[in-house]
C-alpha cells in the first residue's frame, strides 16, 4: 500500500509511523522541516512540501498513491487547498482530518470523500459510556450498529442467556462475555450469567443505549 | 450523572455538550471566558475557572460529580497540576485527555485513571483500515477483541458460511454481513456468501488483521 500523508500534526504523525509499522509504504510531507526530520526514521519517505503549491505537489505524483491523508489542522486554508489541489490533479478519493464542524462541512462540499475528527469521534465514546449507567464500553460501529459492554441488567445474574430474555427484551445480542478477565465469544443460550460477568452486546444504538442497570 | 468538565478545546467543548445532550448533568469550566460563554446555553453550569487554582477547585465541590474529565491539552503543566490537585482533594476517578505519549505516561503516573488520546486512536484505526486490503472499517474494542468490516476472501463467494470455513481458517467469528445497504445480523451457518457483500467480522486483533483479500 502506498500512502501519501500530508501535515505531520498529532494524528498525521502518528497516522504516518503506524502506517509504516503495518507495512505501508509511507511518504510523508509537512511545511515544517522538523517535523519532516522527526518522522523520517519511520517513513519510506519524508519531505517538506507545502501543499497549496500545486507543482510542489504534482512532483509528487499524487496519483501513484493508493491513499491520500491530508490531515493539516489550525490553517484551514491550507487544509482546503490541499484538498482541492488534489482534486484539480484528478485524485478520485481523498481522506481529510477536519478540526471543526465547519471545517468538516466545507472539507465534504469541496470534495473530500471521507472525513476524520478525531476529538468528537473520542467525545461521543466518552459521553455514551458516562452518561450511561453500568456502560463500560461504547463503540458505534457504523451508523446501524453498535457494540458495548455492559454490566447486565439488574434480575438476569444467576439466569442462563435464554432466560434472562435479553435479546427479546432489549433487542440485543450477547455476543460475547467477559467473566475474570476471560472473553468467552458467542456463548450459547444456555449459558449462565454470573455475579461480576459483563455482557458484550451488539445492535442497533437506538437499543444498545438502552440496555442499563 | 454529575459530571465536571475542566479545560473546553475541541475534545472538551464536544464532550461537554454531548454528555448533556445524553442526558448528563454537566458543569463545564475553563480559563478562558469566550469558550465558557460559548458552551453555557447546552449545559447545566458553566464556569470561568483556572484548575491549577486549589481553591477555585474546592468551590466546585469536585466530590460531588460522578465523573470528573480533565481536558486540558497544550499547557501540560496545568493538565498536571489539575489532576494533582483533584488527587489532593481525594478524586479517585479521574479521566484525563493527553497529548502526546510522554503526557500520557507522565498523567498515568500521577494518577489518572482513564488516559483519552483522540488523534492517537483514531490514527490507529486509520492505519490499520488503509495498509490492508480488503478492510473497510476495524475497531479494536478490547485488547483481545477487534471488529472490523472486510470484503470477504476471494474464494468464499458463492459458498454458504459453514462451507466457507472462516472460522476455521481464520479464527473470527461472522457476526453480521451487509449486503445491498441491509445488516443480517448473526447469520446462520447455511448462509450463503453473495458477491458484494461484505462481513463484519470478530476476534482477536491478531486473528482479525489476517482476513485479507
Ligand atoms: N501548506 C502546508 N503544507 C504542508 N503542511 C502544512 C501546511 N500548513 C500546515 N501544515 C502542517 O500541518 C500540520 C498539522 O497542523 P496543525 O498542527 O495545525 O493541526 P492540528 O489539527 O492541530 O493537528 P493535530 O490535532 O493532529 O495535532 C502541521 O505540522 C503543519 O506544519
Ligand atoms: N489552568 C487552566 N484551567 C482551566 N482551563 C485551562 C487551563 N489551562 C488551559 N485551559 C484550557 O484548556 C483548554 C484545552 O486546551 P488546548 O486547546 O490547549 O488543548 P488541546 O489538547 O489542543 O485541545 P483539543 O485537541 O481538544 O482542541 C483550552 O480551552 C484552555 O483555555
Amino acid at each position: 500500500m502506498k500512502i501519501l500523508v500530508i501535515g505531520l500534526g498529532r494524528f498525521g504523525k502518528s497516522f504516518a509511523i503506524k502506517a509504516a509499522r503495518y507495512g505501508g509504504e509511507v511518504v510523508a510531507v509537512d511545511i515544517d522541516e522538523k517535523l519532516v526530520e522527526d518522522v523520517e526514521p519511520f517513513v519510506t519517505d519524508a519531505k517538506i512540501l507545502d501543499a497549496t503549491d500545486m507543482n510542489a505537489l504534482k512532483e509528487l505524483d499524487p496519483a501513484s498513491f493508493d491513499h491520500i491523508v491530508v490531515s493539516i489542522g489550525e490553517n484551514l486554508t491550507a487544509s482546503i487547498l490541499a484538498v482541492v489541489n488534489l482534486k484539480e490533479l484528478g485524485i478520485e478519493h481523498i481522506i481529510a482530518k477536519a478540526n471543526s464542524e465547519i471545517h468538516a462541512k466545507v472539507l465534504e462540499r469541496i470534495g473530500a470523500d471521507e472525513i476524520i475528527y478525531p476529538e468528537d469521534e473520542s467525545a461521543e465514546r466518552l459521553a455514551m459510556k458516562l452518561t450511561h449507567k453500568g456502560m463500560l464500553e461504547y463503540f458505534e460501529i457504523f451508523k446501524d450498529l453498535s457494540v458495548a459492554e455492559v454490566e447486565p441488567p439488574a434480575d438476569v445474574t444467576g439466569k442462563s442467556l435464554k432466560d434472562s430474555r435479553i435479546r427479546n427484551r432489549y433487542n440485543v445480542y450477547v455476543i460475547a462475555i467477559r467473566r475474570n478477565g476471560e472473553l468467552l465469544t458467542l456463548p450459547g443460550p444456555d449459558e449462565v450469567i454470573h455475579e461480576n460477568d459483563t455482557l458484550v452486546i451488539m445492535g442497533r444504538p437506538e437499543d444498545v443505549e438502552k440496555v442499563r442497570r
